[in-house]
């Protein structure tokens, strides 16, 4: 599965 | 991090100091809608759970907590502080903010990156966050007389929504085209929210007088 994008923002 | 993000952060952490000054210095949150404040504590704690399961960096997690502990020592203070919560406005700050979370959570099991728990809250927060300040909104045109800090406080909160699209836009042409339709929506709703505010706050800032935003 492809990753799940890192929800890197505030 | 590019400098859209940064700034964006900072005039987010600067309104919220704004509006910490505010509490603190003056004693008094007249003119500051608890429900915005409640709403916002909620948009943090529904979106900020990755805090303890996944760490991205010392600035993210720092800045989590920040944001965190700053909503809900407003929220606290607005509520149990002796001499704070006697000014609050409480018949003035009618909005009724539980359809805004009701409303943003019924879209967030619609409309969501993936049907799973975090990812639910994830988007309920993005959602709940574009009309969270509408409380405040409808109680600055119900205030006549804005006080300046709370105007600060507002314009800074609109400003950094702002900062966040320049930084998705920044992002969308450097780093590929991540599909991130979400907070793109909602932060070109939450902005425009804004839009009549800016533009009344430019007003009594080029005559040079007191804000206020008609009924």
């Amino acid at each position: 599965a492809t990753p799940e994008p890192v929800k890197d923002e505030l | 991090m590019n400098a859209f993000r940064f700034l964006g952060d900072m005039t987010h952490l600067f309104s919220v100091l704004v509006l910490l000054l505010k509490i603190y210095a003056t004693k008094s949150c007249s003119g500051v809608s608890r429900k915005t404040q409640e709403l916002y504590m909620v948009v943090f704690v529904a979106r900020y759970m990755d805090l303890f399961t996944d760490y991205i960096s010392l600035y993210n997690s720092v800045m989590k907590v920040v944001f965190i502990t700053s909503s809900a020592a407003i929220v606290w203070c607005m509520r149990r502080h002796p001499q704070v919560r006697r000014t609050y406005d409480r018949d003035q700050d009618t909005f009724r903010h539980v359809v805004l979370v009701a409303a943003s959570f019924v879209l967030a099991l619609i409309f969501n990156e993936r049907f799973t728990f975090r990812e639910i809250c994830w988007a309920f927060s993005i959602y709940l966050e574009a009309v969270a300040i509408l409380p405040q909104l409808v109680l600055l045109q119900r205030s006549r007389n804005v006080d300046n800090l709370t105007g600060q406080y507002v314009l800074f909160l609109g400003a950094y929504r702002a900062f966040y699209i320049l930084n998705w836009i920044y992002r969308y042409f450097t780093e590929g085209h991540t599909s991130r339709w979400i907070p793109w929506i909602a932060g070109l709703v939450q902005t425009a929210l804004y839009a009549d505010f800016f533009y009344y706050y430019f007003l009594s800032w080029k005559n040079n007088v007191k804000l206020e935003l008609p009924a």
